[in-house]
């Protein structure tokens, strides 16, 4: 899933 | 961090230093739309504004500033320093037809109705369409410089390998970014036309690429 305000990605 | 992710950010740093060497060493941004490059500015500092907030790794900071910088970079020499040879005559793709849903969009399907998350999803569906502009002016104009057909196969390469960064975390991690994967892919589908020319005028070729 996907944590909220937690882009790792760029 | 796989090596997809790794060899997909090294691709886009590549993509973007050959642009702005290619304008540097020429002297000239002929053939390039700076709207595109304007996009890709604005994708970048809509997206990272999370710089401010949360601290991911040294190199997503390291990374993310670099991206700022060379995109501002390549805006700057474009639309100041080597602004005339701009060919703004054939960079007419009308932007807002592309702002207007991305903006609409990304306030109807987002993660969280928050400042910071409606600019990251907005950001990502801009990156998607962002290309737009320079792939309309190279259709319009019927051809284009192979430094400018690389550095379009590093960009489309960066995201091919983020689908393949994708699918690994999805089955390493059971990680699944549906906003991010599903305007991934359609990002990726808008170079596959260009990847085909790539291959069979400007490999098998040489020098420009030019429409049939």
């Amino acid at each position: 899933g996907m944590k909220v305000e937690e882009h790792d990605e760029l | 961090m796989n090596i997809f992710r790794l060899a997909g950010d090294v691709s886009h740093l590549v993509a973007i230093i050959i642009l702005l060497l290619k304008i540097w060493r020429s002297k000239s941004c002929a053939g390039i739309s700076g709207k595109s490059q304007v996009l890709f500015a604005l994708v970048f500092s809509t997206r990272y504004l999370d710089l401010f907030t949360v601290f991911v790794s040294v190199y997503n900071v390291v990374m993310k500033v670099v991206f700022l910088a060379l995109s501002y970079a390549t805006v700057y020499l474009i639309y100041m320093r080597f602004r005339n040879s701009y060919d703004s005559e054939n960079d007419t793709f009308r932007v807002e037809f592309l702002l207007v849903p991305v903006i609409g969009l990304s306030f109807l399907e987002n993660y969280a109705f928050t400042p910071l998350e409606i600019l990251w999803t907005f950001s990502i569906f801009l990156e998607a369409v962002a290309i737009m502009p320079q792939l309309f002016m190279i259709t319009k104009t019927g051809e284009a410089e192979s430094i400018t057909t690389h550095y379009l196969f590093f960009l489309g390469l960066y995201r091919a390998l983020y689908i393949a960064n994708w699918v690994w975390r999805y089955h390493m991690e059971g990680f699944f970014d549906q906003i991010a994967v599903v305007s991934g892919v359609v990002q990726t589908i808008f170079y596959c036309d260009f990847f085909y020319l790539y291959v069979t005028r400007v490999l098998r070729g040489k020098g420009k690429m030019s429409l049939p």
